[in-house]
């Protein structure tokens, strides 16, 4: 079963590909693959509508956390997780400031907008979708760089 | 590092990669095995942090992040050859790319039960990670972090939860792309969205304000995910904008991008050239304001059984 908009045709003759296979020393028990599996997404029972307690308790040990959104993505859209990171209260609010890449010309190029507390700082990333690092995969290895190097935006 | 699951050479690839990965299962619970394939740094691997990616749906594979988003290969238009990627993310990070919960891409159960819930899948994924910490036993004091995109709102925080209280992995944070984090902060803020970005229009969007929050001060406060639980008519005109968003031909992934197979007005439908099912109703979980189209769902469900023609 496919999400709709979505072409992944080229990676599912790859991976079903046996020498693929043989490779990544899949098992002869695996099915074959396919980008979504319609029985485990049709057996699937969600327990949750919201992840505050969690961000609450991770925050509460001290856990540094990212949170992203290309701006123009609608099945999970920038304003709902901007509004759920202010809710959760975090501590030294900073102001919503732009960001900055280097385009491939040499240009700099503001990568989006980002606000940043404590430990959690939310990230829009500029005409980007729901797949981030598919739509603008040099402002989104920027990022993660920063976040993962602890550098500043 | 175990030797077993190396990969040594990758049909199509030109190139030689000046980093190691290796690909095999990580045992979980209830005869769960979990396909991972786990790419070390290109930079410094003995010093850089380990990072676990998961995609979404729930049911999608995070193959599709290492292939198509950020991983160090890019599968080309044939299927048959892979191309490197500049901005890999594993430049900086080792990247472990898990497909979880079984039934996902190549990860399988010895029983076939496919069901499952978000606690089983974080107890799961739980129980990999610590399987692979026992695979790459030098990769345990590394600074780790838990990473996702989509319904991986719902997985990474709920796997951070439970790996918090677990004091041999070393976890410092998590990363949550275009996540699901709060089902009615999503609901809601998609009628604004839609409104700002021109999709619904001016008597539609009063319409919205006044059958949703009849009393709200200004519009910049509606929860309408609160009003349509109270009133049929909220409902009904949110579930027309949700039908605009996820199901008019827009691509729901990228507003203004363009829809791989074409615009079409149907929410289920056979795909012969691809062989396949496309629904707009697969990320059914998402969206409670859309209407449970009940033969929508039966077909998914008789899509997904293979004794059912």
């Amino acid at each position: 079963v496919s999400p709709p908009c979505v072409n992944e045709t080229s990676a599912k003759i790859y991976l079903n590909t046996p020498a693929v296979r043989t490779a990544l020393h899949i098992a002869a028990k695996a099915l074959t693959w396919d980008v979504c599996s319609g029985p485990v997404g049709a057996g699937y029972h969600r327990l949750y509508t919201t992840m505050r307690p969690q961000y609450e308790k991770a925050l509460s040990r001290k856990m540094r956390i990212l949170v992203y959104n290309g701006d123009v993505d609608m099945a999970c859209n920038f304003l709902g997780d901007e509004w759920f990171v202010d809710q959760l209260d975090a501590k030294n609010p900073q102001q919503r400031k732009s960001w900055y890449y280097e385009a491939a010309d040499g240009t700099k190029q503001v990568a989006g907008f980002y606000k940043a507390f404590d430990q959690i700082t939310f990230v829009t990333v500029r005409g980007a979708g729901h797949m981030v690092p598919s739509d603008k995969p040099r402002p989104a290895l920027k990022m993660f760089l920063s976040f993962i190097q602890r550098q500043p935006f | 590092a175990p030797e077993e699951d190396l990969v040594t050479s990758l049909p199509g690839l030109g190139w030689k990669p000046n980093f190691k990965q290796y690909s095999g299962y990580l045992d979980a619970a209830r005869s769960r095995h979990l396909h991972y394939w786990f790419v070390e740094s290109s930079s410094n691997p003995k010093t850089d942090p380990v990072v676990l990616w998961m995609n979404g749906g729930p049911g999608c594979s995070s193959l599709h992040g290492m292939l198509t988003e950020h991983g160090p290969f890019r599968i080309q238009d044939d299927g048959k050859t892979l191309g490197p990627n500049p901005f890999a993310w594993n430049q900086v990070a080792n990247m472990i790319y898990l497909e979880a919960p079984a039934g996902v891409g190549f990860s399988y159960s010895d029983d076939g039960n496919y069901t499952t819930d978000d606690d089983e899948v974080a107890m799961n994924n739980h129980l990999a990670l610590k399987a692979f910490f026992t695979k790459f036993p030098e990769y345990k004091s590394h600074d780790f972090y838990i990473s996702g995109e989509s319904y991986g709102g719902i997985y990474v925080p709920t796997l951070a939860s439970v790996v918090l209280d677990d004091p041999a992995i070393n976890l410092k944070g998590f990363v949550v792309g275009n996540g699901l984090s709060d089902d009615d902060l999503n609901d809601n803020s998609i009628v604004y969205f839609a409104y700002y970005h021109g999709l619904i229009g001016e008597s539609d969007w009063k319409f919205l304000l006044s059958y949703c929050c009849p009393g709200a001060s200004s519009a910049s406060v509606c929860d309408f995910a609160a009003g349509s639980r109270k009133s049929q008519q909220c409902l009904e005109k949110l579930s027309a904008v949700q039908q605009l968003v996820w199901a008019s031909g827009l691509n729901v992934y990228n507003l203004y991008g363009e829809c791989a197979g074409g615009a079409l007005d149907r929410r289920f439908y056979y795909d012969k050239k691809a062989d396949r099912f496309v629904t707009n109703q697969y990320l059914y979980p998402f969206n409670s304001m859309l209407k449970t189209d009940m033969s929508v769902m039966t077909m998914l469900k008789l899509a997904s059984a293979k004794n059912v023609g």
